[in-house]
């Protein structure tokens, strides 16, 4: 295999020692394309019989999106299953061979679903000739045929009331697929075991509630998702950690979220100040003696560029809380910063040479 | 990239390469500031670990070292803790490299967008990347503009996948100017009204670039990531621990 492009498909796996010829170093496989999870059997190994090196290969490939969508004008009842035995051909888990599918199998997929195929001008793929396959009983030759247990839908497909298949992203989306309309029955939510955003009514899996990422408009999938005591706080991921840990320059929630945004500008209208954030309190920043290399770390850390202008304001609000830098600064006051953007997206290097 | 033409060197002084041995060029990542480069998370399936990667900037043909090129090891590589594979959603990643790159006119970083910029359909914006051009993969850095198309309208090209608002769609119906292998990673920008541009998508996936069934090809929506880009590198770099 060191000489043969063989090597990919084993990994740099033991089994490929020189002597074997190229054909036999691929080894059984479980089947991870999500499109043939439901078949009779789940390994697999490559090459396929279209060629692919790999699942990924496969995956990606123009016949994973041609067979789904071919399945849907019903041509022939075991397509799909055709489909997947040269996508991810069953492996003999014994022999470590591929078994192919029977050619009775292909000719029936090839004569019923190749004119379809043809009404919109595509052609049935060049390299699934039938002849390559096997008579079913064929002299000591296994090949696959359906059987009753056999699914006609794949796992990305919906099955209507009436047996056909179409596909699951066209489940629940208003416009009626099945001829009996029963992929637009029963959509409500919870029929379909996923939750409901209250205020938007979109369904979500419930692995992705409460996992730190909102995904209602609302942030509602966010939100009770637990309780923290009085002097706890929650971070994004609803760990609670306590209060006079949060900005204090030290990751405690494991998601790091009680470091965030700890210093900010804050909205005013008429002028940007600088704000702080100390044990969950916003503060604006006394600056006894500010100096203007702090000016350009508190830009910095808010990912922004050199500040272009730093002013002293005398305070204005009695009640604000002030968040003392060092204990030597005499004065009172607030400093707003104005940061410009980072200097980004120029190309000096572009520029067009007149002549 | 698909229908796209040859670039001049310093057009895009954003654009890298990311790389892995023995195949060399992997992907395309967008350099965002010093020591942060954009890619996309599919790059690393199989390889997540860092020191097997390296960054070249300031490049415009693979093979022909340049003047002005700078090469960079890889410190960390971050994954979105939501990327999903199976249906490639949160297709996005934060490389951070061993050192600062040195700017210059052929190595600058692109702007990134406010949270509340998002990109209208209709837009035009350019695309680059060192990716298929459907009949050999080119050596030179392509470009090609594309425009942006609707969710809605992107969603009725794709049966199996669902369009999500971590995505953008971009391309035209004849599908002659697309993203392919290979561009996965690199760019998609605009141009703002005073010359500045700002990176708005990630080349991610799309439908097969050579086949007979075309598309619009379909980038990472980095609007949409920005915060995370911003607390990840803040958290990497101011805090104590």
């Amino acid at each position: 295999c060191l000489y043969s492009s063989c090597l990919d498909s084993c990994g740099g796996n033991s089994l490929c020692d020189p002597s074997n010829s190229v054909n036999n170093c691929s080894q059984c496989e479980p089947i991870t394309l999500e499109l043939c999870l439901n078949l009779p059997y789940n390994h697999t190994n490559f090459p396929n019989y279209l060629g692919h090196r790999t699942q990924k290969e496969a995956s990606i490939s123009w016949e994973s999106s041609l067979f789904p969508a071919l399945v849907q004008t019903n041509c022939y009842k075991y397509l799909m299953f055709f489909a997947c035995t040269i996508l991810v051909p069953k492996c003999d888990e014994d022999t470590q061979q591929r078994i192919p599918p029977c050619r009775a199998l292909c000719e029936h997929s090839k004569e019923r679903c190749e004119s379809v195929l043809g009404i919109v001008g595509l052609q049935w793929p060049e390299d699934t000739d039938c002849n390559q396959f096997p008579e079913e009983n064929a002299d000591n030759q296994t090949c696959l045929m359906p059987d009753d247990e056999v699914e006609e839908c794949s796992p990305s497909h919906f099955k209507c009331r009436s047996g056909r298949c179409v596909l699951a992203s066209r489940r629940c989306d208003g416009q009626a697929d099945c001829d009996d309309d029963s992929d637009e029955e029963n959509c409500g939510c919870k029929e379909r075991d996923l939750w409901e955003c209250p205020s938007s009514k979109q369904c979500l899996k419930h692995t992705v509630i409460c996992d730190g990422f909102p995904d209602c408009p609302d942030n509602m999938d966010e939100k009770n998702c637990s309780f923290c005591q009085a002097d706890e706080l929650e971070c994004a991921n609803h760990e609670c950690v306590s209060r006079d840990r949060w900005c204090d320059g030290e990751a405690d929630c494991i998601d790091s979220s009680d470091e965030w945004d700890c210093v900010t500008l804050s909205a005013n209208v008429n002028s940007s100040f600088l704000m702080a954030r100390r044990s969950a309190m916003e503060h604006h920043v006394c600056a006894d003696g500010w100096q203007e290399t702090l000016s350009q770390l508190a830009c910095k850390q808010m990912g922004l560029g050199e500040p272009s202008m730093t002013k002293l304001i005398e305070e204005q609000e009695q009640d604000q809380q002030w968040l003392t830098l060092h204990s030597n600064w005499e004065i009172t006051s607030v400093c707003p910063l104005s940061c410009s953007l980072a200097d980004c997206g120029r190309r000096p290097a572009a520029r067009m040479n007149k002549r | 990239i698909l229908g796209g033409r040859t670039s001049r060197p310093g057009r895009w002084p954003w654009q890298c390469s990311l790389q892995s041995e023995p195949s060399g060029h992997i992907c395309g990542c967008v350099l965002i500031a010093k020591k942060w480069v954009l890619t996309v998370a599919h790059c690393f399936e199989g390889r997540e670990n860092a020191a097997v990667w390296k960054v070249v900037f300031g490049i415009n043909n693979l093979d022909h070292p340049s003047t002005f090129m700078q090469m960079r090891l890889v410190k960390t590589i971050i994954l979105h803790p939501r990327y999903s594979r199976a249906v490639v959603d949160y297709d996005i990643s934060i490389v951070e490299l061993s050192q600062d790159i040195n700017e210059t006119s052929y190595v600058r970083p692109v702007c990134l967008p406010s949270p509340d910029q998002s990109l209208e359909p209709d837009t035009y914006c350019y695309i680059t990347g060192w990716g298929h051009m459907g009949n050999k993969m080119p050596f030179k850095l392509q470009e090609g503009e594309v425009r942006v198309i609707s969710l809605e309208q992107c969603q009725s090209y794709f049966d199996m996948k669902t369009i999500t608002n971590r995505m953008i769609c971009a391309g035209y119906e004849s599908g002659t100017v697309d993203s392919c292998m290979g561009d996965s990673g690199g760019p998609l920008v605009c141009e703002k009204p005073g010359g500045q541009w700002t990176l708005f998508g990630l080349t991610s996936w799309g439908s097969v670039c050579f086949s007979k069934v075309l598309g619009p090809g379909v980038y990472s929506n980095v609007t949409y990531f920005v915060k995370w880009i911003e607390r990840q590198i803040y958290i990497r770099t101011f805090l104590l621990n």
